[in-house]
């Protein structure tokens, strides 16, 4: 919902992890940085993926959510929805 | 599990490396297991294999063994199953033999998995309020970095979602960067079509079928008259009638309404009693304590399950007989019998409750891939959990009888990890190969079109082992598949981690070429139509072998393979084929046909789908 400013857990998937060397929570922070003021972004910051694939998850708004997913290194951010036992 | 495996053609007796077996590890990313259970028990297992990478951090109260060598939590504080969904699957999948077990009598015999010499990793994603997709995320992260062989997610969303916003399907892609198969399984939104949510090319995608054993129970009515039902009923009266309540509810608490669903019902009313809960699939009982209770037929796409009362699910039919019984005398009575099973001859059916295909992300990759059982299956549960859902049921049991794709997902993950322990070095998609061109078909009723509701058909394990020819897929295929589909390069790049990820001609119609072993396209109606797919077969079989095409044939559609005949002069060597159907202006809706590699001992099965446009 563009119109709720409040902030959703989401992840931000970057696809492989680089090959050279990386410290991937310190790029995710970076990355979070661009879209928030001060240390917001360590508080938003829930989870990197950085065993296996790149990305991380976040409580981002909306308009947040935007920003990231036209920045480059990002595939895709979407909300973290709850799925179902089958 | 106490009868799947061996109605697949599974028994105990199969043909197994132990020493290869005891190396492969299970990733099962659920809601945890249960550690003390027989099933996990970790007598006669040898050091955890020299390749493990993970560890155990399974948290508060939860402590790994030789064969459970990895645990970890994403949800709540401790690996420690509590729902009794990831103990079932998990056993299911790699469960020792269990002699003996059953659910309060019922289903009695060995629980077993598919590969009890295997180890087990735990990866918890989920809680009381659910599982989520940032977790599953994190496992998948785990999973392949530990190092697991083969893994099993019984668990999806209900929409469909692009590939790149699905946990499930960004998790699998790079496990089979790694070599690692994920089976998934298809979801329980069925019968009805386009439901099928789990739709990524690299994983394996499992319907849910019936097995021989099917549990049936009876009420016996005050005039003497019996009619059966079903339900998992595990209480007995031993001889006792009850009275059936006439009414469930008359308060401003308890509307009338309300009440004859047993959404809530009047302590009053029906206590000591049978209540009559009408189409309720899943009553709450709320504010009663009734002695049993009688469900009419719920609605299309549910399953058995087991009822906290003595309680049965009557047809719609029946059911009016008891309410005709229950009209016609002052102090209706009724006995409800403990459940009992009885032959299926029709088994495999596929589950009604089965998502159906086809895919509506890909159309020219069907989905789901295969069957395998899914009702009623017995396997190890947690005894913290109640086996009903009902906070109100206190027992306690440590195996349980659950339905769902859930169940069918760890029979076939089962079965990948067998094949791995004879193939070692195939890929994910060999395996997956292996397991769908060797299926056994399957009936199907009129109305439903059997291929998107069992994929290529019913696993077949023992000649999944020696399926002759694969169609193997590589890492490239993949990614180029996705250029095709119109992901942009510098996405695929980032995705795969390739520079100039999309460098070769793109064209969406090239998707029907990825090298998948089930044909499927979709053609607009009322038109003529002429579609070639290119496929190409690695010899996995005789290393000296001639391969003859066979065509089922579909007065719709016209279909021809070019050659009709491979010869092959040595193992890993490829030959490529194109089909081409075409077809004018067809009047169903779906035509069906399927292809047959035979050399007179290996039989290699691919369907053919072509989907109408309406």
């Amino acid at each position: 919902d563009a119109s709720d400013d409040n902030p959703k857990l989401h992840i931000v998937y970057m696809g492989s992890l680089p090959k050279t060397q990386y410290s991937p929570t310190s790029h995710h922070l970076s990355v979070l940085q661009q879209v928030f003021d001060g240390n917001d972004a360590t508080n938003s910051l829930i989870r990197s993926y950085k065993r296996s694939f790149n990305g991380f998850a976040a409580m981002l708004t909306h308009q947040q959510k935007e920003m990231l997913s036209q920045m480059e290194g990002v595939v895709s951010v979407f909300p973290s929805r709850k799925v179902q036992l089958h | 599990t106490t009868r799947s495996w061996d109605f697949i053609g599974f028994p105990e007796s199969v043909k197994r490396s132990l020493a290869v077996e005891s190396d492969v590890v299970v990733g099962v990313i659920d809601t945890g297991i249960w550690p003390e259970s027989d099933s996990f028990n970790d007598q006669g297992f040898g050091p955890i294999p020299k390749n493990w990478k993970g560890t155990c951090a399974g948290g508060k109260n939860f402590t790994c063994n030789k064969k459970i060598i990895g645990a970890r939590f994403y949800a709540s504080e401790s690996t420690r199953d509590i729902d009794g969904h990831g103990t079932h699957t998990a056993s299911t999948v790699v469960g020792n033999n269990v002699l003996g077990a059953s659910f309060y009598g019922l289903a009695q015999g060995t629980a077993r998995g598919g590969v009890p010499s295997a180890r087990i990793a735990a990866y918890k994603v989920c809680n009381e309020s659910g599982c989520t997709n940032d977790a599953i995320m994190a496992a998948f992260d785990d999973a392949i970095a530990d190092g697991v062989s083969i893994l099993s997610v019984s668990l999806g969303g209900s929409n469909i979602v692009p590939f790149d916003e699905d946990p499930i399907a960004i998790g699998s892609f790079h496990a089979m960067e790694r070599g690692i198969l994920t089976v998934n399984c298809a979801g329980n939104n069925g019968p009805f079509p386009r439901t099928v949510s789990s739709v990524a090319p690299w994983m394996i995608t499992v319907a849910a079928s019936t097995i021989d054993r099917r549990f049936i129970d009876k009420v016996i009515l005050g005039n003497g008259k019996t009619l059966i039902g079903r339900s998992i009923n595990s209480f007995s009266s031993n001889g006792t009638k009850f009275p059936i309540a006439k009414k469930n509810g008359n308060s401003t608490k308890c509307l009338e309404d309300r009440a004859n669903i047993c959404e809530c019902l009047d302590s009053h009313l029906v206590k000591g009693k049978i209540v009559l809960c009408g189409n309720r699939a899943n009553p709450s009982y709320n504010g009663g304590h009734p002695i049993g209770s009688i469900i009419k037929e719920f609605s299309i796409g549910e399953t058995n399950f087991i009822t906290p009362l003595p309680s049965l699910v009557l047809s719609s039919i029946e059911y009016e007989q008891l309410k005709s019984y229950m009209n016609s005398t002052n102090i209706p009575k009724a006995e409800i019998l403990k459940s009992e099973t009885i032959k299926d001859t029709n088994a495999p059916t596929v589950a009604d409750f089965s998502s159906r295909g086809p895919n509506t992300i890909v159309s020219e990759i069907l989905k789901p891939d295969i069957s395998a059982p899914g009702v009623d299956i017995l396997a190890s549960f947690s005894p913290d959990a109640s086996p009903s859902g009902k906070t109100f049921d206190k027992r306690s049991a440590k195996y349980s009888i659950i339905s769902g794709t859930s169940m069918s997902c760890p029979h076939v993950a089962g079965i990948a990890a067998y094949l791995k322990t004879f193939h070692p070095d195939w890929s994910p998609a060999a395996i997956k190969s292996a397991i769908m061109t060797s299926a056994k078909t399957m009936k199907v009723s009129e109305d439903d079109v059997g291929e998107y509701a069992y994929g290529s058909g019913h696993v077949n394990p023992i000649s999944a082992i020696h399926p002759g020819l694969v169609y193997d897929i590589s890492l490239e295929d993949y990614i180029q598949m996705l250029c095709n589909l119109g992901y942009h390069n510098q996405k695929v790049k980032l995705i795969s981690g390739k520079n100039n990820a999309c460098s070769k001609a793109t064209h969406r119609s090239s998707v029907r070429n990825l090298n998948y072993p089930a044909l499927a396209i979709d053609v607009e109606s009322m038109t003529s139509f002429t579609i070639k797919f290119k496929r190409t077969v690695t010899n996995v079989g005789l290393a000296n072998s001639t391969y003859k095409a066979t065509i089922l044939p579909n007065p719709g559609i016209k279909v021809s393979v070019v050659p009709e005949t491979l010869s092959f002069k040595s193992l890993h060597e490829k030959h490529s084929f194109v089909v081409t159907i075409t077809g004018d202006k067809p009047e169903q809706h779906v035509l069906t046909s399927s292809l047959l590699w035979s050399d007179g001992t290996h039989n290699v099965r691919s369907p053919i789908v072509v989907n109408v446009l309406d």
